[in-house]
């Protein structure tokens, strides 16, 4: 038996959001420490990898591991159909075909439930070494939307280029070049507005701003994003979901042809 | 110029 309960469907709607643009399925792993997904987009050049701890719902039970392959397309039907307050319930019998997902409004008065057939996917699950990254940068993740927003009118490549006095975001097309340098904040009132930057040696690479752009669409989960970079290695964007997990993104650089 | 790699190549397959 599999039950995991949270206190609000905006959360879960959220987190949808965030990975259905870049996965048309993916596989749940489910066991006694929580929700684990992990899958490469179509084009196997990025990988979306959530983390749900289960201290971080209202109620966990997961009695046996249970891998739950869901359509994405279909899930966000069903969750279209939930209040944002409204509690979410999602349940399955120990090797079920079925995910029942209830929502229950918070007087309890409308209580709706949507069983969605689970499918078998064949998902293949990479091994994430360890890194020493040399730059982690921590910024306003509205701030990194802006940015990849604004530079992917301007080309198909956005170079990151990060040293200790600051990260500097460029793009180069035919309309001409655009460059957007963050420094380092000093000292902030709000914590969710600093730019924060580890660096061990500076780097500089080249990432798809299509994918960046997808990326962004964990911006509602999140005040900050993390940003770790490392030469001739995946960037990971990492945005952390309050007392629930996190869900993090790897994208495959851009290298010299 | 530059060209797209694959994510497969830097994560093992497990």
């Amino acid at each position: 038996m599999f039950e995991a309960r949270l206190g609000q469907a905006t959360i879960l709607k959220k987190i949808l959001d965030a990975i259905k643009d870049l996965l048309n399925e993916a596989t749940f792993d489910c066991s006694d420490s929580g929700i684990q997904l992990q899958a490469m987009d179509n084009s196997h050049v990025s990988l979306v990898s959530l983390t749900l701890r289960s201290d971080g719902f209202d109620k966990f039970r997961c009695d046996r591991n249970l891998s739950m392959g869901m359509n994405l397309g279909s899930m966000a039907k069903i969750l279209k159909c939930a209040n944002n307050e409204d509690n979410v319930t999602m349940k399955a019998q120990d090797n079920a075909d079925t995910v029942t997902i209830m929502f229950e409004s918070a007087n309890q008065e409308k209580v709706s439930d949507y069983e969605m057939k689970l499918m078998n996917l064949d998902q293949e699950h990479l091994g994430i070494p360890e890194t020493d990254f040399s730059c982690v940068v921590r910024m306003p993740a509205m701030e990194f939307a802006r940015i990849c927003r604004d530079l992917a009118q301007f080309s198909e490549s956005v170079v990151i280029c990060c040293t200790k006095e600051g990260v500097k975001f460029s793009a180069s097309g035919d309309v001409g070049t655009a460059n957007i340098k963050l420094a380092q904040t000093g000292s902030v009132d709000k914590e969710e507005e600093a730019v924060i930057i580890e660096m061990q040696e500076p780097v500089t690479l080249t990432f798809a701003c299509r994918y960046l752009n997808a990326f962004t669409k964990a911006t509602p989960l999140s005040t900050q994003v993390q940003l770790s970079m490392c030469a001739d290695v995946p960037l990971v964007v990492e945005y952390a979901i309050k007392d629930l997990g996190h869900i993090r993104y790897y994208l495959a650089p851009k290298i010299e042809d | 110029k530059t060209k797209q790699a694959g994510i497969m190549s830097f994560f093992s397959k497990k």
